[in-house]
């Protein structure tokens, strides 16, 4: 139980991680589309 | 007998001699370069005046853990292999405490690497890992558990033959102790069945073997670019690392490193398997590694000559505005076929003789002690550390919120719980600036929250450990 609840945590950390680079990325390219 | 033949020690220096013991260490020894830092002090190069002899000391502040200081040295003592370092003697001197051991020319694996700043071919890493496994084949012959084999780990004197050190964390195995549970070693080189915690023996050291095989020949370990805390969830899970590049390597040795790292240890294989293995039965002889140390110690030569002029210019420029050469340090010739470069700052991973500790990696890759063994001492058999009055944290979170507080002494940590969908929908208006420290800070509340949720299992487990420990008491008395 313990190991399911850690890859939960872990999952989810791990996904909120990609949509946070994937946000930075955005606008970094974002950014030098409008440069 | 075989193993104890093929350990067969040439003649060298034995120990110190009565004579030389009784007197304070300046007097018996010239200390004439600091070789690094070690898990516990400095390393220094010395000349045992009596006989000429180069030796290693490393001086260790008595205020650091002497228990385990202790352990180490009565390792070193049993044993007697040409496959792992010496121990001759030790002083007690001020506040510290000098451990006099055998000398390695050509410093550790890891040093090599980096001196260099290129990886091993499979000639030079069949040789050291042969001579890996005469190290291991008689250290686990005499009941021992490494429990830290990495690249840092190893070293290699002037004629290249592969010696153990750095017994800081190493364990023995008594008859009745069959398995050891205690969480120990460097992330990344650590057996599934170490993270787990699920007891493990000799063969844990197999498993890091032969992550060091790959870590030799590509530079790093598998999963040293993940935070460690994810890769020590991802061992136990994930099916066993092979290499990045498979085709770059040969059948033989792929074939190796996966007999290493099976899994499940009652199918691992032994290291007295593994010398038998085509991989090692074809290794060339030391006489391969000749070429890497001299280049590696010639780097070396030149990098402190650099730093010494380096020092005298800062010294000048002290009194004069003078500009002075900053010059990176040495590089690697590029001459040399197809090898990865090495991760720069990977190689000082903590172990013996780090040159220097500039690395963000360094703190990331150092060895895990968990759990102290003195309650594991005592026993006859093997059993769960048994908590008395703090709850227990997971192993491995104690050494990463030791870490943590050296590392984020910075950190603003803001307290966000488990991200949630609300937050994957509010990333869109955040400024880049948020975001930014957003993603800086998920590793620590990651940590926090795993440590949480270890609270509480804990907590339930607790009461369940307490009633077996008070059956077995129960058991015992009748």
């Amino acid at each position: 139980l313990f190991m399911k609840e850690l890859e939960r945590i872990v999952k989810s950390y791990e996904a909120y991680r990609q949509a946070l680079l994937t946000e930075l990325d955005m606008r970094k390219q974002r950014q030098q589309w409008y440069a | 007998e075989q193993v104890q033949l093929r350990n067969n020690p040439r003649r060298q220096l034995k120990k110190l001699s009565e004579d030389s013991l009784t007197k304070q260490p300046e007097e018996v020894f010239d200390i004439l370069e600091k070789l690094g830092e070690g898990s516990y002090g400095s390393v220094f190069k010395a000349h045992y005046k009596e006989t000429g002899e180069i030796v290693a000391i490393k001086q260790v502040p008595v205020e650091s853990d002497l228990q385990e200081i202790i352990k180490e040295i009565s390792i070193m003592q049993q044993c007697n292999s040409p496959h792992v370092v010496k121990y001759y003697g030790s002083y007690f001197k001020n506040s510290d405490l000098w451990i006099v051991m055998e000398y390695c020319g050509a410093g550790s694996v890891s040093d090599i690497i980096r001196l260099r700043n290129k990886t091993l071919g499979e000639d030079e890493i069949a040789a050291i890992v042969q001579s890996t496994l005469k190290g291991l084949e008689y250290l686990h012959f005499m009941r021992k558990i490494h429990r830290d084999i990495k690249a840092g780990n190893i070293l290699l004197n002037s004629e290249g033959q592969a010696k153990l050190a750095d017994f800081g964390v190493a364990g023995q195995l008594t008859d009745t102790m069959a398995k050891r549970n205690t969480v120990i070693g460097t992330p990344f080189w650590m057996a599934p069945e170490v993270i787990q915690e699920i007891g493990y023996n000799c063969v844990a050291d197999i498993w890091s073997l032969g992550i060091t095989a790959i870590e030799m020949a590509e530079g790093k370990p598998p999963y040293a670019d993940i935070h460690p805390m994810r890769a020590i969830f991802m061992i136990p899970t994930n099916p066993p690392p092979t290499f990045r590049n498979p085709d770059q390597w040969s059948e033989p040795f792929r074939d190796f490193v996966s007999q290493c790292l099976v899994k499940n240890p009652e199918d691992r294989a032994t290291a007295t398997q593994l010398l038998q293995h085509p991989f090692i039965k074809n290794a060339k002889s030391n006489s391969v590694l000749k070429a890497l140390i001299t280049e590696s110690m010639e780097l070396k030569l030149k990098k402190q000559e650099m730093q010494q002029r380096e020092q005298d210019a800062e010294d000048e420029e002290n009194s004069d505005e003078d500009e002075v050469d900053q010059g990176t340090m040495v590089r690697a010739s590029t001459s040399d076929l197809g090898t990865v470069r090495a991760a720069g700052s990977l190689g000082s991973s903590l172990g013996t003789m780090i040159e220097h500790n500039d690395s963000t990696l360094d703190s990331q890759l150092g060895t895990m002690v968990i759990n102290s063994e003195d309650e594991e001492e005592d026993s006859s058999t093997m059993k769960h550390h048994h908590e008395t009055m703090q709850p227990a944290k997971p192993s491995f979170l104690q050494y990463f919120e030791q870490k943590e507080k050296e590392d984020n002494k910075n950190s603003d940590n803001n307290c966000h719980k488990l991200p949630t969908e609300g937050d994957m929908e509010v990333i869109r208006s955040l400024s880049v600036e948020e975001l930014r420290r957003r993603l800086a800070s998920l590793d620590p509340q990651m940590e926090q929250e795993i440590e949480e949720i270890h609270q509480r299992y804990q907590a339930k487990r607790q009461p369940i450990l307490d009633a077996i420990e008070a059956k077995k008491r129960r058991q015992q008395s009748f």
